[in-house]
Parts: structure tokens; C-alpha cells; sequence
């Protein structure tokens, strides 16, 4: 997984 | 960032708004589990660890300091503040939201997207905001009657994830590989925890009377 595109919600 | 994505933000904002209101402005806190913003505080603190390493946007960094700042806040107040915590209902709420914590740390450490310190606190914070509403369900079920701005802040609560579940859709079909299994069907959980709630204030709302639980 793209780590920082995973996290880039709330 | 989309629509759905931004209503979501704005509801879970106004929840927060309406609760802090609420608080603030009766200096009371009847009504109101403990317990739920105290594992609210857990999901926010759990869920942004990664609030100083990893910078998103401003939005993202202000929103992250917003949720966590107002859960700390609340479950300060709660816990300190010597007129509300007179208010609180203590032998109401008496959920043993303890087994909530445990549960979802242990399906936390099984299911996750990679088995690291960030994603494990990461899923662990999903599962938890699946089910924090809880103790605050049950505490509204015993205490019968519902004051507006209690209703209004459980009902907000509750459609921010709703948005989000439309958000996750939309991104499903407009990105290549966006695929979010873990928070998409903690998130569907999380929302059917409110369908009675839902559905009891509509009734009210179209009654235009006072929201009632049935014990």
C-alpha cells in the first residue's frame, strides 16, 4: 500500500 | 478531497460544535457518556500519531488538532470541571467500555494492513470508533428522555460516517487501487449502530416532539 495515500483521511 | 468527503468533515465538526455547546452553555453534561468521549479521546490520539510526521495538508493538521483537542477537552471537563462533572450520570453509565478497548486492539493486532506500530494503532482506532457510540446508546436508552442539543450531537455523530461511506464509494470508482476494506466495513458497522437511533429521531422530528427512546 502507498502509505501516505492510505492515511490521507480523517 | 470530494464532496462527501468535506460534508463528512463538516458533520463530525458540527457534532463536536454541538456537543461543546451544549456543555458549555448549560454547564451540564446530563445526558452525556463519559465513557464514549473517552474512547473518542483514544480513537483521535491512536488514529494521529502521525499528526507531526507525516503533513497531509493544513486542513488534514488543523482537523486532526480540532478532533483531539475537543475530545481531551471534553473528557477533561467531564472529569474536573467542578459544575459539569456534578452533572454527570455516573451510575447511568455503565458500560464496560474496558472490553471495547481490549476487543478492538486484539482484532487490531489480527486484521490490518501491515503488522507495524502506525497501522495496527491505525486499525485499532477504526474498530474502535466503530463501536464508542455504545455506552452512549445505552446511557440514552436508561435515561429515557433525550435534551435537543444531545440528540442533535449523537445525530451529527452518526451521519459523519455515513458521508464518509459515500466518500469511500466515490473514490472507489473515480481512483485506480483505492481500496479501504478495513475502514469501509467498520464504517458500515459504525453506522448501523445508529439506525434505531436514526430512525426514533425522524420519528420525532416528524412528530415534532420530544426525541424518546424505548428503554
Amino acid at each position: 500500500i502507498d502509505a501516505e495515500h492510505h492515511h490521507d483521511e480523517l | 478531497m470530494n464532496i462527501f468527503r468535506f460534508a463528512g468533515d463538516m458533520t463530525h465538526l458540527i457534532s463536536v460544535l454541538v456537543l461543546l455547546l451544549k456543555i458549555y452553555a448549560t454547564k451540564s453534561c446530563s445526558g452525556i457518556s463519559l465513557k464514549t468521549q473517552e474512547l473518542y479521546a483514544l480513537v483521535f490520539l491512536s488514529r494521529y500519531l502521525d499528526l507531526f510526521t507525516n503533513y497531509i495538508s493544513l486542513y488534514n493538521t488543523l482537523m486532526k488538532l480540532v478532533f483531539i483537542g475537543s475530545s481531551l477537552a471534553i473528557v477533561w471537563c467531564m472529569r474536573m470541571h467542578h459544575a459539569v462533572k456534578r452533572s454527570y450520570d455516573k451510575e447511568v453509565d455503565t458500560f464496560r467500555h474496558y472490553y471495547l478497548v481490549l476487543a478492538c486492539f486484539v482484532l487490531a493486532t489480527l486484521v490490518n494492513e501491515q503488522f507495524t506500530l502506525r497501522e495496527v494503532c491505525w486499525a485499532f482506532s477504526i474498530y474502535l470508533e466503530a463501536v464508542a457510540i455504545l455506552p452512549q446508546l445505552v446511557l440514552l436508552q436508561r435515561s429515557g428522555n433525550v435534551d435537543n442539543l444531545t440528540g442533535q450531537y449523537v445525530f451529527f455523530l452518526g451521519a459523519y460516517r455515513a458521508f464518509y461511506i459515500l466518500n469511500w464509494i466515490y473514490r472507489y470508482f473515480t481512483e485506480q487501487y483505492f481500496t479501504r476494506w478495513i475502514a469501509c466495513i467498520a464504517g458500515i458497522v459504525q453506522t448501523a449502530l445508529y439506525a434505531d437511533f436514526f430512525y426514533y429521531y425522524f420519528i420525532s422530528w416528524k412528530n415534532n416532539a420530544k426525541l424518546q427512546l424505548p428503554a
